[in-house]
């Protein structure tokens, strides 16, 4: 479909993808993270996309298999929720991939 | 108002209040946070209650100063959100409130 094949170029050609919701703490608190890390994410607020906010969503799940927010995307691979990101970052495993990803 | 009068009522006649949304994390840690400490609060999804879940958003600010969720009473007493009720209990000062309150 079109918003698929969006959704497939937006997360293709931006190193950092974070779709979100604003009012979500879960969202803040990634998009939070990656701020503190130098990265600026392009970031989609689904709730201010009017009825292409649910559809996105389930656009989303189908390719990504997450129907949640905040849905995360480094150098076009899917990463997960906040809890998948903190635990990579305490891991030591985000920011090798932010590196990866802004080289391209 | 009779719905401030129905806020007041609930939480000074139960030990502990969650006002939450299904869908938030947020809301979600705090739930789980108590049933770990053994209590069972009452929990109202605010997003359950059709129209009546954004008044009672409304009379929870005018009430608590706080319009966001998860919105957490003990004893009747405001305590915050999901950050100030997983610092209390970091500080140790969150078991003690649920003591108290239970002995009510
Ligand atoms: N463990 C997941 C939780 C994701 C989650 O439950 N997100 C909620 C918001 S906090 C959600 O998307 N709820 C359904 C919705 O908003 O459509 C994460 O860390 O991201
Ligand atoms: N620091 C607060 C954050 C509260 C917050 O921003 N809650 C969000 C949901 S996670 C909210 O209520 N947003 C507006 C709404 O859902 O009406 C806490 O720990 O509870
Ligand atoms: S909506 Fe509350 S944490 Fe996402």
């Amino acid at each position: 479909s079109r918003l698929e094949d969006s959704v497939k170029k937006t997360v293709a050609e931006n190193p950092v993808v974070v779709y979100s919701k604003t009012w979500c703490s879960y969202s803040s608190e990634v998009k939070t993270l990656f701020k503190k890390l130098g990265e600026e994410p392009l970031v989609i607020e689904l709730d201010e996309l009017g009825p292409q906010g649910p559809q996105l969503q389930k656009v989303l799940e189908r390719l990504s298999g997450q129907h949640t927010v905040p849905n995360v995307f480094i150098g076009g691979q899917h990463i997960g929720g906040c809890t998948d990101t903190l635990k990579l970052y305490r891991k030591g495993e985000l920011e090798p991939l932010l590196s990866k990803a802004n080289a391209k």
